[in-house]
């Protein structure tokens, strides 16, 4: 990535590519681009610096330091849905959140509620024993409905303060597993009205444009009220959290910055642009 | 939808009038745009646009009443030249058992598709063993003992905190048990790890696998160059498997991992179930691509 001090074709070309390789798409891209050229234009454009400046201001216009919040303490139990396709990291993201919320001295229920996947729930009980957090599970449940139900109903009587639920692995356009979680929606309602309180889509950072359309139709099956991005310990910059800001107005909350418990960060926009440019 | 617009741009033309610089320029942008949104990588889908345009300026398109559709033509042929040549097959070569080694980044799909490739091959009438060889992730060897179970095929597993041991006794129990195909199921892991790519390479040398197939997410994006480029350098795959493509992704990085490694796409994978595996057929796919 060349570091002129010039603003050139070459440069502006480099940095479009850049952008582009970095999973924003091209509409995001171009649209940080027209604020680069306008900049440059107005001779705003000295150096290697003010391009990154000029793109934390332009994130800064998408991206808003307050919506990143989840606001654990405003009821009790607060209840997050943890949704997305297959391997995205959410199993690995319910360890990670737990393990942060319990060391902050909340009292963390997860509930294991893919009953689908061959050896899920053992996964999630290593990360539970890991977080030291209880977990509720039925190995007999087929019906991941009724089993969230029920964890939910137990995570009420044991007054947790947090119910963190995992779901299966389930790609978009399978109409059947999308009306099964918005039935799990519904049926989370039927104990707290209010509940969930937080439903996360994780996303794979090395995820493409597809990621977009994973967001729209979640959303569709379940309101999302925050991204978890995963992966980004790799070369992946996860750009496409840029356009489903930018198209559905859905914020990054966590990222996922590796397999160890600590491995998740809170969303800070600023951080993730360097981390881009790093 | 590329097609609609490839129609756009000629058919001002329509029978009369010289196609000039600028269509072949517009449709070339539109063509791009369409592979860019599809996930093909931006540098390889540079070269690619650059081998269209070469071929539709060399074959007389302006002659053509149809010059979209020509176009689309030239385009759907290059792009299952691009994705299709090379053995895709698996290479049964060499002393039983032939040994297939599984590696990718993580949540790729690998364990899945090792129970997959099992069944797969049984069914035409090998006798598979897989080695459990992922002692990372959590409950990664209960995975593959529960998939075993389901397809009723042996998984070798011991509980030791040593990969390369693991496949290296894996091999010894497929010898005794007259496997004649061994699947090693190996860690998700980043490319830019050097210690787990290293595990990889000491695996590859000791064990020396007939074939190593890179399992990629089928809706990776741009990054699919990076860590398929890292993985073949490292490794030098045989093959490549494409898995999740039971989803609605175009699929780009198909054509962006065979452009980087030059190796065969071997598998894609179309769901969780143990049947859901597929040989890669270029000329479907590139239709998917160009969506
Ligand atoms: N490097 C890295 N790996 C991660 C991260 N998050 C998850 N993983 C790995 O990604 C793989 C898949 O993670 P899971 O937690 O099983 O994903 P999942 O979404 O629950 O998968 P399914 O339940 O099968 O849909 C595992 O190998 C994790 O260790 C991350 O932030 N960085
Ligand atoms: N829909 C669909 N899901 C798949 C396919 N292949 C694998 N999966 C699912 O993807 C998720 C991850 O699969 P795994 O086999 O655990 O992936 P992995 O590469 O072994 O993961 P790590 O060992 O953590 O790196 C699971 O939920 C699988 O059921 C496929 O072709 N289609
Ligand atoms: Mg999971
Ligand atoms: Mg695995």
């Amino acid at each position: 990535f060349g570091r002129e001090s010039k603003v050139s074709d070459d440069f502006l070309d480099e940095l479009e590519a850049f952008l582009f390789q970095s999973d924003l798409g091209t509409d995001s891209t171009d649209r940080l681009m027209e604020a680069i050229i306008a900049a440059s234009r107005k001779k705003k454009i000295q150096n290697y610096e003010d391009v990154v400046k000029i793109l934390n201001s332009e994130l800064g216009k998408i991206f808003f330091k307050d919506e990143l919040e989840i606001p654990i303490e405003k009821t009790s139990p607060f209840v997050i849905m943890v949704i997305g396709v297959n391997g995205a990291g959410k199993t690995t993201t319910i360890g990670k959140l737990a393990y942060r919320y319990r060391k902050e001295g909340k009292k963390v229920l997860i509930v294991a509620g893919d009953t689908y996947r061959a050896a899920a729930v053992e996964q999630l009980e290593k990360w539970a024993e890991r977080a030291a957090v209880e977990i509720f599970k039925n190995a007999a449940a087929k019906n991941p409905s009724g089993l969230i139900f029920d964890g939910i109903q137990s995570g009420l009587a044991k007054k947790m303060d947090l119910i963190i639920v995992d779901t299966a692995g389930r790609l978009h356009n399978r109409t059947q597993l999308m009306d099964e979680l918005t039935k799990i929606d519904r049926t989370i309602k039927k104990l707290i009205p209010d509940a969930p309180h937080e439903a996360l889509l994780v996303l794979d950072g090395t995820v493409g444009q597809n990621g977009l359309v994973q967001a729209q139709e979640f959303q569709k099956a379940v309101p999302i009220t925050g991204l978890v991005i995963t992966k980004l310990d790799g070369t992946a910059k996860g750009g496409i959290v840029i356009a489903i800001k930018e198209k559905l107005n859905i914020p990054v909350k966590f990222i996922g910055l590796g397999e160890k418990i600590e491995d998740l960060k809170a969303f800070d926009p600023e951080l993730y642009l360097r981390g881009m440019f790093a | 939808q590329l097609r609609d617009n490839l129609d756009g741009i000629f058919k001002s033309l329509r029978g009369q009038g010289k196609i000039t610089d600028k269509h072949i320029a517009d449709a070339m942008r539109d063509i791009r745009r369409s592979l860019l949104e599809a996930d093909v990588n931006y540098t390889v889908a540079k070269d690619f646009i650059a081998s269209i345009r070469e071929k539709a300026l060399g074959a007389q398109v302006i002659r053509s009443i149809t010059p979209g559709q020509q176009i689309i033509k030239i385009i759907h042929e290059q792009m299952i030249e691009l994705l299709g040549e090379g053995n895709a097959a698996i290479d049964f070569g060499g002393l039983p058992p032939v040994i297939i080694m599984v590696a990718g980044l993580q949540g790729s799909g690998k364990t899945t598709f090792v129970a997959k490739l099992a069944q797969y091959l049984k069914n035409q009438g090998k006798r598979p063993m897989m080695v459990a060889a992922d002692i990372y992730r959590p409950a990664a060897i209960d995975q593959l003992i529960a998939l075993g179970k389901q397809i009723a095929l042996p998984v070798y597993s011991e509980n030791s905190n040593n990969a390369v041991a693991i496949c290296r006794n894996g091999l010894k129990s497929a010898r005794e048990s007259q496997a004649n195909v061994l699947i090693l199921d190996t860690a998700g892991r980043l490319h830019i790890d050097e210690n787990m790519m290293n595990e990889l390479k000491q695996i590859k040398s000791e064990i020396k696998p007939r074939e190593i197939l890179f399992v990629a997410d089928g809706m990776t994006g741009q990054d699919a160059v990076n860590a398929a480029g890292a993985f073949e350098n490292e490794l030098q795959l045989t093959g490549i498997v494409l898995t999740k493509m039971d989803g609605d992704t175009r699929g780009g990085a198909a054509l962006s991992i065979r452009a980087v490694t030059g190796k065969p796409i071997k598998f894609i994978g179309t769901g969780e179930k143990m049947s859901d595996l597929e040989p890669f057929f270029p000329d479907r796919f590139a239709s998917r691509i160009l969506g």
